[in-house]
């Protein structure tokens, strides 16, 4: 067995696939969904947290490349060597994951030639966060590939993979190394399932919102994507306006710097001038470069010449490339390249006709519309028009998060499971329907 | 065992220094390694890959040597050294 590696010395390690494959049959989202899942595998067990980011400076940079790709392990066409992984450290390759776009990748397929990207994704992680080859039959860190290793959502490690990279990083708190003493069985549940309403392992968590019937603190496009907050909790669309996952992801696992025990925050934009985002909450705002905090924050909300009470809304209209804030049935013009207050703001109406005269949040998206957000609906105003468009308002949890208005409805009276798949009163086990909604959801 | 043919053995040869059961082929003397060096890499690996560590470059060796896998070497020099000592 080879040595121990070196391992990342932080807990908090971003990712990103900068090349996708070429003539595969796997559309990039379902890359990415795979990809997210692989780490999962090893996050769920570790104190190690991944976060997919756009920008070039990702800890894991992944790409599919073919041939020689200007590394010592030249890939060799259909077969042989399929991916491989550089361990951490400090070199600027480390962590970066390879696999060769000469390979039939595939998820869920049938062809017995064809190559399963997550099952070789889980090994290449592997080294990604220090773990070498071992002989051990079961283990995923055995270097011959050796077929599928089935459902992202519920691939449970082998035991003596979870003892090694426990012995790099230690034990997730939450995870139970006694909890399952034994090498899984197939179709075992998986390690770390997301919470049950009446069993589970890990720390209850009482106050995750549920999507379909929350209406949201803020909601912000951020490089491109759509952030939907609430609580301690937000969920996140891709450009494409798909979910990345039906389960929330917590706002402080990703905004680094942001206080423990902010509950919430009230509004959140892109600042179009430089591209930082910021967030708001009472008094004081933050201002973030990508996902960590700027140093100096918080600041009281009066640098915008904001009076104390907070904002509801705030976000960047690109008609005008002013940015507007909203409190109860105010509103005020910000110009951001002058860093000041249009005169004439506050003022009692905002230019927009059909809407609340109050907001939870507003957004300009990239079909060139504004979004305005309340309570359960929301407002499409089309580009540079000034009148909401005459069939909204419409379901924000429907059109935006991937619920069913009879879910909507029915979660709204307190029934539990994804009803428009499988509709069963009293039922308390969800996450298995929705476990299966979301496969569904991120292959497609 | 049936004589080997020089194309398995040279894929052997290959294999087995690529994924670090042998030391990299030293650029005076070209891929020469002795006989019992080979055995014992070929014993090594297969015992690494689930087989009867025999010594022998056979056929389920040489199968197990064309499965797909990932690049990385199962040993590294490290290792290796630390079996020769």
């Amino acid at each position: 067995q080879a040595p121990t590696p070196t391992k990342w010395n932080k807990r908090n390690l971003s990712w990103r696939v900068r090349t996708f494959p070429r003539d595969s049959p796997l559309g990039r989202d379902t890359v990415r969904a795979l990809m997210h899942y692989a780490l999962k595998v090893w996050s769920d067990i570790t104190p190690l947290n991944f976060h997919e980011v756009a920008g070039s400076t990702a800890d894991i940079q992944i790409d599919f490349s073919k041939a020689d790709h200007n590394d010592p392990y030249p890939f060799d066409g259909p077969g042989g060597t399929v991916a491989h992984a550089f361990f951490p450290g400090d070199h600027r390759i480390a962590g970066d994951t390879h696999f060769d776009d000469d390979e039939s990748w595939t998820f869920r397929s049938s062809d017995a030639h064809s190559m399963d990207l997550f099952a070789v994704a889980i090994h290449e992680f592997g080294h990604a966060i220090g773990l070498s080859h071992v002989a051990a039959a079961s283990s995923i860190m055995q270097p011959y590939y050796q077929g599928p290793v089935g459902d992202p959502l519920h691939y449970g490690l082998p035991y003596e993979d979870r003892v090694r990279i426990w012995q790099l990083y230690g034990v997730r708190e939450s995870v139970s190394p006694t909890a399952q003493p034994d090498t899984p069985e197939p179709g075992e549940p998986p390690l770390l399932p997301e919470p049950t309403n009446n069993q589970s392992n890990s720390p209850p968590r009482k106050d995750v919102p549920h999507r379909c019937s929350s209406h949201f603190d803020a909601v912000a496009q951020i490089r491109g994507e759509a952030f939907f907050f609430k609580g301690r909790y937000f969920w996140r669309l891709t450009r494409d306006r798909h979910l990345v996952s039906l389960q929330p992801a917590q706002i402080h696992r990703f905004w680094r710097g942001l206080p423990l025990h902010l509950d919430s925050v009230d509004a959140v934009y892109e600042r179009s001038s430089d591209h930082r985002i910021i967030f708001f909450k009472g008094d004081r705002y933050w201002v973030f470069k990508d996902t960590n905090v700027e140093e100096g924050y918080p600041r009281p909300i009066s640098d915008f010449g904001l009076p104390p009470g907070g904002v509801d809304a705030a976000f960047s209209w690109a008609h005008n490339d002013k940015t507007y804030f909203f409190k109860d049935q105010l509103y005020w013009r910000y110009d951001e390249h002058m860093r000041r207050m249009d005169p004439g703001h506050p003022a009692p109406s905002p230019p927009w006709r059909g809407i609340p005269s109050t907001l939870d949040d507003a957004m300009h998206w990239s079909d060139g519309a504004a979004y305005f957000f309340r309570g359960k609906e929301y407002w499409k105003v089309l580009d540079s028009e000034l009148v909401a468009a005459p069939e909204y308002p419409q379901s924000t949890a429907r059109d935006w998060l991937v619920c069913k208005d009879l879910q909507a409805d029915s979660e709204a009276t307190g029934m539990d499971g994804e009803a428009g798949a499988h509709p069963q009163s009293g039922q308390h086990d969800q996450s298995r329907s929705e476990d299966g909604y979301e496969v569904c959801s991120c292959t497609s | 065992a049936p004589a080997l043919r020089a194309e398995d053995l040279s894929l052997g040869v290959d294999w087995l220094s690529r994924f670090g059961y042998l030391p990299p082929a030293d650029p005076e003397t070209g891929q020469l390694q002795t006989q019992e060096e080979l055995s014992k890499a070929i014993a090594t690996m297969q015992r690494f890959g689930g087989l009867e560590a025999t010594g022998i470059l056979d056929e389920a060796t040489l199968e197990l040597m064309k499965t797909p896998r990932c690049s990385l070497p199962d040993l590294s020099p490290a290792v290796r050294a630390r079996r020769r000592r």
